[in-house]
C-alpha cells in the first residue's frame, strides 16, 4: 500500500486454468468478471461492486481473498496512473 | 483552424477529387484538391533550410500505406471525419474508458488529440478537406483511453488491442513530464509489449511507436518514462522547422530517430492535419496548429507504415535498424550535441539518429533481408556499495568487463539496445547525471540532471536504456560515471548499490539485404520467411531478385488509371499517375506544348529535360546536368552541386579559396590548406601526401629522425633528435638575451623554452602543446610518437590517432580511410557521416550495392 496511491475496485486476475475457473472465482468471491485483458491469455479484470471505486487504501480483504486461492497465480488491484497527452 | 470542407455532398462522391482520394497522389497546391497540402512544409520541403522527411519520394515509389493498420492510443478518433472516414478501421479501434467499440472522442472541447494524430497518419488523399497523410491509403483506428482513469489493464488492453491486425500502435502520450516523475509499464502493460512484439502481426511483432517526451520547460529526462525508456518501442523526438531543438524536447539515450513537428508559435509553422468537429467549433475540421512531440510519432508511425507496405515481412527489430539506418543527422546538425559512435554513426540526446526518411525507409525496406535471432546477455550483477561523492562534481567511476557471452548461445558481436539497470540512493536525486561508455569509447548520457527532482532518493533497478551503442561490439571494459552536477546542496554522500549490463544484439551481421550481405557479399539468408519471398512475384522499383509478397498487388493498385486525359481541361497531365495537377511537381518537367508532365532522370529533383538535370534527391550533388552521389576529383561541393577547386593541383577542396585544399595531387604534399612540391622548415612528407611537422628543435627530419637542427638545439646524443644547447639557465628558465638573465618559462611543468610561455620540452608526463605543457592531449591533437608533444589533428578531424589516422571528422567533414574530406571520393558512398567503399568495379554509388 503506497499512500500516494488511488486504489480502484478492479482486480487483474492470472488464472492459468482458465476461463472457466477465473469465471467460477469470480462467483465465489463475489466479483465480477469484466473478461480477459485485451491479447493476454488467462489474465482477467474482476471488478468488485463493494469496493470503493477509488480509495487511498488498497482493499486487504479482497488481497488475502485471491492470495490464498491456489488457482490465482498472480494479482494485481488496480492502482490510477497520471498519464498525459503530449 | 481552417474550414475548407463545403457540406455532405463531397462526402457522397459527388466531387471528383474525392472519387479519387483512395489513389491520386496530392501534388496539386491549387488549393482545389487537398488544400492544406501546400501548408505541410514536412513533405515538401519547406523547412528552413529545404530538407523534409523525404515522403514524396516514397508516394513515387508507389508506397502509400495500403494494406497496412494503424492505431492511436489516446482519447479516441471521430470516426466520420471526412478527411478520415474512407480509411477508418473499425478493427483497429475500440473505447476503454467507456467499454464498448465505438471510439468517438468525448466532445468537451479537449478531446481532439487523437484525432488530430490520425490524420497526420492517413488523411485521405485527393480530396478537398484538409491536408493529406503520410500513409494516406494505410487504415487508421484510434483507441479512447486517456478519457477516463488510466490503469495498468487499461494501458494493456490498449497496447494489445487485435495484434495480429494492428500493425503500428502510436501514443503521444506518457507519465508526467514534470521534471521528477520515474514511472513507466506495469506488469501488465510490460506483458502486453512482450506479447506484441513475440505475437503480434502473426509473429513478425507488433510496432510501437511513441513520443519521446514533452518536458522542456521542467527539464525533464525521457530516460525517466519507462515507456520511451523501452526496447519495445521506437521513441521519436521533434525538430522545428528551422532544424533546431524545440521548446518542449526531453533529451535522453533511448531516443532513437525525430521527424520534423512545431517551433515557437510565430516563427515556425506547426503540423497541418484534419482537426475533430466539436460542438463549440462545428465548421473546424482541420488545423494547422497541431504542435508538440505528440505531432511527431504520428508521422513516424505514417513513415513506418510506408515501409512496411514496400516489405510487409519486416520484423519490429528489422523497423528499428531501418530507422538507425536511414534516419539523418545533416538536416539537424546546426544544433549542438552530436557525437560519433564506435561504428561511426552519428548520434544526438536531442534527436537520436537523426530526421527520418522515408524514401530510404522504403528504399532499404524492400531490399532488406531481415535481422538474425535477438540475443540477450546479461551480465553478472555488481553488488557493492560505492559512495557516489557529495562534493560539487565529485563522482564514481566503476567499470565492468565483459565478453558478450562469447561462446554462449547467447553471444552478442553486435550492440542493439543497452540497458545499464541501476539501484542507488542520492538526494536530491536530480542532481545526478549517469554517463555509459562503451567498450570503444562511445559516452552515452544515460541521465541527465533534473533540477525538480528533489522529492525522492532512489532509483531502484531503473533500467536505464541507451540506443547510441548500436552496431558496436559488446565484448570490452563499460565505464559508469555517476556525476553530482546539479546546482542543489548535498548534505551527505549517496550510494551506487548495485549496477547490471544488460545487453541486446546479435551474433551475425544484422545489416543483410534480401540475397546479400552489406558487408558479406557471400552471405546467403536462409530463413523461411526469406524462401517464400522469393517466391512471389515482381514489383516495379524493385529488382528482380529482391521479391516479396502483396507489393505487386498494392503497385497496381496505385498504378490503376483514375482519371483519362480527356478530363484534363487546363492542367497538365501527367500520364504514369494518371492526374491531372496545375504544375509539375518535384521530379517531373513540363512539355508545354503537349500540357504534360515527363519524368526527370532518375534521382533528379527537377530538370530542364529527360536528360539535364537542375537540382538532385536529398544526398546527392548536382555535377553539370548529372546527380551524382559525391563531387569528383578537383571539385567541392556548395548547395548541392560541384564546383572546380581554384588550384589545380587540389585533388580536393574544401570551398573555393586557394587555401582550402584538403588532399592533393600525387607529387605535391598539403602544408597550410595549400599543396607544394617541397615541405617547408621543420616539416617533412609524409606517405598521406600532406606535410607533418618535425620533432621539437629539428629543421629538417627523416620520418621521426632529425637531420638538422633548428638554432640553439644541437643534435643528440644518438643524433636522433635535437635538444636546447646547454644555457646558463637551470630547467624552467630561459635567457633573456635582452636583460643577459634567465626569467620563468611560465608555463606550468615546463623544463625548456625559448620564451615566456614557449615552451619547448614539458616534464616527464607532460606533453607540448602551443607552447604550454598538458596531462594529455586534447580532443583535436594527436600524441607524437616519441609521445613528446601533442600535434593538432588534420583539417576537418576533430579525433586522431596521428597526422595519417583521423578517428572523427567535423560535421562537414567525411570519414574516409582515415581522412577527412568534404565529400567521398570515386568509388565511396556517403553512409551517415562516413564514406563507404562502393561494391567492386562500381564507380559512384549512393549505397551497398
Amino acid at each position: 500500500s503506497d499512500t500516494n496511491s488511488l486504489y480502484s475496485n478492479h482486480f487483474a486476475v492470472h488464472v492459468p486454468s482458465g476461463a472457466a475457473r477465473a469465471a467460477d472465482i469470480a462467483q465465489e468471491y463475489g466479483f465480477i468478471n469484466m473478461g480477459q485483458i485485451g491479447s493476454l491469455a488467462n489474465y482477467y479484470l474482476f471488478e468488485h461492486p463493494k469496493v470503493r471505486k477509488r480509495s487511498i487504501s488498497s482493499s486487504d480483504e479482497h488481497h488475502t481473498l485471491l492470495q490464498d486461492e491456489p488457482d490465482v497465480h498472480w494479482f494485481e488491484q488496480q492502482v490510477e496512473r497520471k498519464r498525459t497527452k503530449r | 483552424d481552417f474550414h475548407y470542407y463545403e457540406g455532405n455532398s463531397q462526402a457522397s462522391g459527388q466531387n471528383p477529387y474525392f472519387a479519387t482520394s483512395a489513389f491520386g497522389p496530392p501534388y496539386s497546391t491549387s488549393g482545389f484538391v487537398d488544400p492544406l497540402f501546400k501548408e505541410q512544409w514536412y513533405l515538401t520541403g519547406g523547412s528552413k533550410d529545404g530538407f523534409d522527411m523525404n515522403v514524396l519520394s516514397a508516394w513515387k515509389r508507389g508506397f502509400t500505406g495500403k494494406g497496412v493498420v494503424v492505431s492511436i492510443l489516446d482519447d479516441g478518433i471521430q470516426t466520420n471525419h471526412p478527411d478520415l472516414i474512407l480509411n477508418y478501421d473499425p478493427r483497429a479501434s475500440t473505447d476503454i474508458n467507456d467499454n464498448d467499440s465505438d471510439p468517438t472522442p468525448q466532445d468537451n472541447g479537449d478531446n481532439k488529440h487523437g484525432t488530430r494524430c490520425a490524420g497526420e497518419v492517413a488523411a485521405t488523399a485527393g480530396n478537398n478537406i484538409c491536408g493529406v497523410g503520410v500513409a494516406y491509403n494505410a487504415s487508421i483506428g484510434g483507441v479512447r483511453m486517456l478519457d477516463g482513469t488510466v490503469n495498468d489493464a487499461v494501458e494493456a488492453k490498449a497496447l494489445g488491442l487485435n495484434p495480429d491486425h494492428v500493425d503500428i500502435y502510436s501514443a503521444s502520450w506518457g507519465p508526467e513530464d514534470d521534471g521528477k516523475t520515474v514511472d513507466g509499464p506495469g506488469p501488465l502493460a510490460r506483458r502486453a509489449f512482450i506479447y506484441g512484439v513475440t505475437n503480434g502481426r502473426r509473429g513478425l511483432g507488433s510496432i510501437f511507436i511513441w513520443a519521446s517526451g514533452n518536458g522542456g520547460r521542467h527539464v525533464d529526462s525521457c530516460n525517466c518514462d519507462g515507456y520511451t525508456n523501452s526496447i519495445f518501442t521506437l521513441s521519436i523526438s521533434s525538430a522545428t522547422q528551422g532544424g533546431y531543438k524545440p521548446w518542449y524536447l526531453e533529451e535522453c539515450a533511448s531516443t532513437l530517430a525525430t521527424t520534423y513537428s512545431s517551433g515557437t508559435p510565430t516563427l515556425d509553422k506547426s503540423v497541418a492535419t484534419v482537426d475533430m468537429d466539436g460542438r463549440l467549433r462545428p465548421d473546424h475540421i482541420c488545423t494547422v496548429e497541431h504542435t508538440g512531440t505528440s505531432a511527431s510519432a504520428p508521422l513516424a508511425a505514417g513513415i513506418a507504415a510506408l515501409a512496411l507496405e514496400a516489405n510487409p515481412n519486416l520484423t519490429w527489430r528489422d523497423l528499428q535498424h531501418l530507422v538507425v539506418m536511414t534516419s539523418r543527422p545533416d538536416p539537424l546538425v546546426k544544433e549542438e550535441g552530436w557525437y560519433v559512435n564506435g561504428v561511426q554513426r552519428k548520434f544526438s540526446h536531442k534527436f537520436g539518429y537523426g530526421l527520418m526518411d522515408a524514401g530510404k525507409m522504403v528504399d532499404l525496406a524492400v531490399d532488406w533481408g531481415g535481422v538474425p535471432p535477438q540475443h540477450i546477455c546479461k551480465s553478472r550483477e555488481i553488488r557493492e556499495d560505492r559512495e557516489i561523492p557529495g562534493a560539487h562534481l565529485g563522482k564514481v567511476k566503476v567499470f565492468m568487463d565483459v565478453d558478450g557471452c562469447a561462446g554462449t548461445n547467447s553471444e552478442i558481436r553486435y550492440l542493439e539496445h543497452v540497458q545499464c539497470k541501476i539501484s542507488l540512493r542520492f538526494f536530491p536525486r536530480g542532481n545526478l547525471r549517469i554517463l555509459l561508455t562503451s567498450p570503444m569509447g562511445t559516452t552515452s548520457v544515460l541521465l541527465f540532471e533534473r533540477p525538480r527532482d528533489v522529492s525522492s532518493s532512489n532509483f531502484d533497478d531503473w533500467p536505464f536504456l541507451s540506443v547510441h551503442f548500436w552496431g558496436e561490439q559488446a565484448h570490452g571494459r563499460w565505464t559508469l560515471e555517476i556525476i553530482n552536477s546539479g546546482s542543489r546542496r548535498i548534505n551527505q554522500p549517496g550510494i551506487l548499490k548495485k549496477w547490471q549490463l544488460i545487453l541486446y544484439g546479435t551474433d551475425l551481421n544484422p545489416q543483410r539485404l534480401r540475397s546479400r550481405s552489406l558487408s558479406n557479399p557471400t552471405f546467403q539468408p536462409s530463413s523461411s520467411q526469406f524462401r517464400e519471398a522469393q517466391s512471389q512475384g515482381s514489383p516495379r522499383f524493385v529488382p528482380q531478385d529482391y521479391l516479396y509478397p502483396g507489393a505487386s498487388e498494392s503497385l497496381s493498385q496505385v498504378q490503376k488509371p483514375q482519371m483519362v486525359r480527356s478530363q484534363c481541361q487546363i492542367e497538365y497531365w501527367i500520364s504514369d499517375l494518371a492526374i491531372c495537377v496545375n504544375d509539375c511537381p518535384d521530379g517531373y518537367f513540363a512539355d508545354v506544348d503537349k500540357k504534360e508532365c515527363f519524368s526527370c532522370p532518375q534521382r533528379c529533383k527537377s530538370c530542364y529535360n529527360s536528360t539535364s538535370c537542375t537540382a538532385c534527391d536529398h544526398n546527392l550533388v548536382l555535377f553539370g546536368t548529372k546527380c551524382l552521389a559525391s563531387c569528383p576529383a578537383g571539385h567541392y561541393e556548395a548547395d548541392s552541386s560541384c564546383e572546380k577547386c581554384p588550384v589545380k593541383s587540389c585533388a580536393a577542396c574544401a570551398g573555393p579559396m586557394g587555401n582550402e585544399c584538403v588532399q592533393c595531387l600525387k607529387g605535391t604534399y598539403l602544408e597550410n590548406g595549400k599543396c607544394s612540391p617541397k615541405c617547408g622548415t621543420g616539416r617533412r612528407q609524409s606517405s598521406s601526401g600532406s606535410c607533418i611537422a618535425c620533432p621539437v628543435g629539428c629543421k629538417s627530419c627523416d620520418e621521426n629522425v632529425c637531420t638538422s637542427c633548428i638554432e640553439n638545439f644541437t643534435p643528440s646524443s644518438d643524433s636522433s633528435s635535437c635538444e636546447q644547447s646547454n644555457t646558463v639557465c637551470p630547467l624552467g628558465l630561459f635567457l633573456d638575451i635582452e636583460t643577459g638573465q634567465c626569467q620563468a618559462c611560465q608555463a606550468e611543468n615546463c623544463q625548456r623554452c625559448e620564451g615566456a610561455g614557449q615552451c619547448l620540452q614539458c616534464a616527464h608526463g607532460f606533453y607540448v602543446y602551443l607552447g604550454t605543457c598538458l596531462d594529455q592531449c586534447s580532443g583535436g591533437s594527436y600524441l607524437t610518437s616519441n609521445r613528446k608533444e601533442c600535434l593538432d589533428c588534420p583539417k576537418l578531424c576533430t579525433k586522431c590517432k596521428s597526422a595519417e589516422i583521423c578517428e572523427e571528422c567535423r560535421t562537414d567533414g567525411m570519414l574516409q580511410e582515415g581522412k577527412c574530406l568534404p565529400h567521398c571520393s570515386e568509388g565511396y558512398y556517403n553512409d551517415v557521416g562516413t564514406c563507404s567503399r562502393c561494391s567492386q568495379s562500381c564507380k559512384t554509388c549512393i549505397g551497398p550495392g
